[in-house]
């Protein structure tokens, strides 16, 4: 977070300001369900922080080495729900187990999300050296509220969350009056079927969006295949992750005086030049080597000794570097460099040892020199931060990506925010950790960016609804990065960014302070997304807690009050309707602008629409029917609606389906 | 005796006001699918009781398609995990 704010144009130098304007978020409390916190973290201190806002209902619930004075004005309460996991893992050892079993953070991943979320100004801070500035919360002043659902599980190695445990956390969340939700969580793939109440994340959620709290949740890392976006209900905000216009060039200097720049976390100590090797066949050998980093190991023993190891890898599996590592320091290597594919995310090596991504371009430009010389060498330079152009922002490889598999017509994910190489606050507990600060990179970071943003916006309209603010941030969001670049979506091959990657796009925190208008949505309006999900009327009456009956003919999906407009199956006429209510100058004026998707005719009716003291929501009708006569894949469109201050504008997907219900291999 | 697992038992909207009286609530529901309040108060794992109605707990299949065809559930789903993003 020492570049995400400025990046993100909400840097406390700019004198009008959205921070400025709203105190930093002093009066909104932010719930986080995840692996706790590490209180004495400097990101939680309360130094100047004022008194707790009257609405809090919440607790600070002792445990191991959780006491009552680790929380303060800033980190307001904390409470750890542990019951389903336990009665699912009866093996589970609490005394044994390095979790601690309380509130307390022992993984670090929800101390770093509370830090890029809501944490207070912690002046020159780095990762040995890198990304060093100051770091802070989108909301410093924030309070922060805890709730720990996911405890590590020592004998898999892994983390879980039981979402019995995660609905208890949101069901006392609600009760404690926490403003803003924030989610870095996401359930196995597949998703469940076809409903999203049946995802248990979306069922609590839908009742604290119902009271007023505005929950946000990752997309998922499982990009960037499409279709993997997770958490797609339309009441929560699901946020995807892009890159910073931040990077950490590593110099590779060969023999022959060529310099490559790659990717690293490496701060040295500096090798010096090195014997630098490509483990393949020799002629006069008949012993079998590989230059596949995954089967680094398969090569007999000593290859690698002493030497650099170029390898080549085709996985996009996070743990593809580290596992490459691991083979060249067993078998007495001194560095790693890794070519694969462009963007692929790959978990940097953190111990020191050198591991450098690039390429497959600049990989081949060091094999053939490995192969030109009989004593090929390489030398290592630490990595430096490189901020700003010619850096540009990508969506993340492995930020989930749409189609919502639940529900195609329903726009997923929402916005992107930065996710990649982010420096938080973590546990010291945490291998990764340097001085109490580590970079990670996930839709896990992304969430609190918009957690953060949102928590400034609530302050400054409280009596929004939850629909208000995610309507808010994907009108106003950048199509480009902050300086007017395009900005492309990492995959197999890159491509500019869509809906699908990055939903509205980049949240652009100052213009959604001030939207112009917004495309509101409360429980009337998930209702009518029920009924045409087809839930039936008695499950909708008890999820509501009144007696609702479904019009019949069902209502259309593609009428739910979305700042969208998503059709995956286009072949006749299709007329949607949208409802927008003036958030303002009383008396506005709005001219409809459409950019409609190649081959498909977007026709808006009123062209204007006209807001006075009596006029605060006005609705239009958009007709859409195509020109193509094939099934197509989806393309892309906006419809903007301008009084010439304001450009409120939404992304348009349509996808023809000539023949529906018909897949084919085209 | 078929191996019981934690489910999701949701209700939707709260009934009441006092949490307490809507967690007495899934008490009554849970014990009379397992007999007896001794039961009920082993098996339960958690009452969900201010922002929403339902609880979880212990149970086996079959005691889970009882609870999922009686009238005021809404959904019973077995409990499974999440992994931080």
């Amino acid at each position: 977070t020492t570049r995400t704010w400025d990046y993100l144009g909400l840097s406390v130098a700019n004198p009008k300001n959205l921070l400025n304007d709203t105190n930093m978020g002093g009066q909104v409390i932010i719930g986080f369900i995840d692996s706790g916190v590490w209180p004495e973290s400097e990101s939680f201190n309360d130094n100047g922080v004022g008194p707790i806002p009257s609405h809090w209902k919440g607790k600070c619930v002792l445990g191991e080495k959780f006491i009552a004075t680790n929380c303060n004005r800033k980190l307001i309460g904390a409470k750890y729900f542990i019951n389903g996991f336990l009665a699912e893992n009866e093996g589970f050892n609490s005394t044994e187990s390095p979790d601690y079993i309380s509130a307390r953070d022992f993984l670090g991943h929800g101390t770093h999300v509370a830090s890029i979320a809501g944490g207070l100004f912690v002046p020159n801070v780095s990762y040995k050296g890198l990304a060093s500035g100051n770091l802070r919360g989108g909301a410093p002043r924030a309070r922060i509220a805890i709730y720990k659902a996911c405890w590590y599980l020592e004998r898999l190695g892994t983390v879980a969350c039981s979402s019995s445990d995660i609905l208890k956390a949101m069901d006392e969340a609600i009760h404690d009056g926490v403003d803003v939700l924030s989610l870095s969580l996401g359930a196995q793939v597949p998703l469940f079927p076809k409903t999203d109440l049946r995802d248990r994340i979306a069922t609590g959620a839908f009742h604290a969006v119902a009271k007023g709290i505005i929950v946000v949740c990752a997309g998922g890392n499982s990009g960037p295949a499409a279709q993997t976006v997770l958490n797609t209900a339309p009441w929560v905000i699901t946020v995807a992750a892009t890159t910073l216009d931040r990077s950490f060039p590593t110099p590779i200097t060969l023999g022959n005086n060529n310099m490559i720049l790659g990717q690293a976390l490496f701060t040295g100590p500096q090798l010096g030049f090195t014997s630098l090797v490509y483990p393949e066949n020799p002629v006069s050998s008949n012993e079998t080597f590989t230059g596949v980093c995954e089967r680094l190991n398969l090569n007999p023993n000593g290859t690698m000794a002493g030497k650099v190891v170029l390898c080549f890898t085709t996985t996009t599996l996070f743990t593809a570097v580290s596992r490459a590592a691991s083979y060249v320091k067993a078998d007495g290597g001194l560095g790693l460099i890794i070519a694969r594919n462009p963007g692929y995310n790959l978990t940097p090596c953190r111990d020191d040892f050198p591991c450098v991504a690039i390429d497959y371009e600049l990989g081949t430009d060091i094999l053939l020199y490995i192969r030109s010389t009989r004593s090929p060498v390489v030398n290592i330079q630490p990595s430096r931060t490189l901020v700003g152009q010619p850096v540009g922002t990508k969506v993340a490889t492995f930020s989930s990506r749409g189609p919502n598999s639940n529900s195609p017509a329903i726009l997923k994910p929402d916005i992107g925010a930065p996710g990649v190489s982010i420096l938080g606050s973590t546990s010291p507990d945490s291998k990764s950790s340097s001085k109490g600060f580590d970079i990670l990179a996930g839709t896990s970071m992304a969430a609190p960016v918009i957690s953060g943003v949102v928590a400034l916006l609530k302050a400054l309209h409280p009596n929004w609804s939850p629909a208000a603010f995610r309507s808010a941030i994907v009108t106003t969001a950048w199509r480009t990065d902050p300086f007017g670049e395009q900005i492309f979506a990492e995959g197999s091959s890159r491509k500019v960014a869509d809906p699908f990657d990055y939903g509205g796009g980049l949240v652009n925190a100052e213009k959604a302070a001030d939207p112009g208008f917004i495309y509101d949505m409360g429980t009337k309006d998930y209702i009518l997304y029920l009924c045409s999900a087809g839930y039936n009327d008695s499950s909708i009456s008890q999820l509501v807690g009144k007696v609702t009956v479904c019009s019949n003919p069902k209502p259309s999906v593609f009428d739910v009050n979305l700042p969208s407009i998503t059709i995956p199956n286009l072949k006749d006429e299709v007329t949607l309707t949208r409802t927008v209510t003036n958030v303002g100058p009383v008396d506005s004026v709005y001219k409809v602008v459409v950019e409609p998707p190649f081959g498909v005719r977007v026709v808006v009716t009123p062209e204007t629409l006209r807001f006075n003291s009596k006029t605060k929501s006005v609705s239009f009708k958009v007709r859409v029917s195509t020109t193509h006569k094939i099934n197509t894949g989806f393309f892309f469109g906006s419809l903007i609606w301008t009084d010439s201050l304001h450009n409120v504008t939404i992304p348009v997907s349509v996808r023809t389906q000539i023949l529906q219900n018909y897949y084919d291999e085209n | 005796d078929a191996k019981s697992k934690v489910h999701i038992v949701y209700l939707g909207e709260k009934q009441h006001d006092d949490p307490d009286f809507v967690t007495e609530s899934h008490h009554q529901i849970l014990s009379s699918v397992l007999g007896s309040k001794e039961d009920a108060h082993d098996s339960m794992v958690h009452s969900y009781r201010h922002g929403f109605s339902g609880f979880a707990a212990k149970l086996t299949e079959s005691q889970a398609k009882i609870l999922a065809d009686s009238r005021e559930v809404v959904h019973v789903i077995p409990d499974s995990f999440y992994e931080l993003a």
